[in-house]
């Protein structure tokens, strides 16, 4: 389970990216990862989603924790690779806009807390 | 001749009710 940027180099994974918006224009290609030291969550069984450029990070965020089938009080923090937390108001076109990979990817973890020790 | 390698990706494609169907997106 090496994390994706290791299991595609860059000029692969930029292909690969250019590929899906030019097929999918209305689609967000994010990659999310379990931070690696998670000890709570299962892991998902997707890591390459497409996402709806006008869904929110909050209805994103709903849609992960009921494919990972979490209760209520099982806290679950979507971070943005290298910046934290987003705005959970903003849209997904929105996020991939300031935080998009040089790849053309947008990069999520996800872990139980919200900040890495 | 050299086999052309050809990969399969399945990605999760989302719509805005929160349902998921797998495309496979494949690249040579």
């Amino acid at each position: 389970n090496k994390p994706f940027k290791l299991r595609k180099n860059f000029v692969t994974r930029k292909q690969e990216a250019a590929g899906i918006r030019s097929k999918f224009s209305n689609k967000i290609p994010v990659i999310i990862e379990r931070y690696e030291r998670e000890k709570f969550l299962p892991p998902l069984d997707k890591t390459k989603f497409l996402v709806p450029h006008e869904l929110t990070m909050t209805q994103f965020v709903t849609i992960i924790r009921n494919r990972m089938a979490l209760l209520p009080t099982q806290a679950f923090y979507l971070l943005i690779d290298n910046s934290g937390l987003a705005s959970m108001s903003l849209t997904m076109a929105q996020v991939y806009k300031d935080h998009q990979d040089e790849d053309g990817f947008l990069y999520m973890t996800y872990a139980s807390q919200e900040m890495f020790g | 001749p050299a086999a052309t390698a050809v990969a399969k990706n399945v990605y999760a494609v989302l719509d805005l009710y929160g349902r998921i169907t797998a495309v496979s997106i494949v690249s040579s």
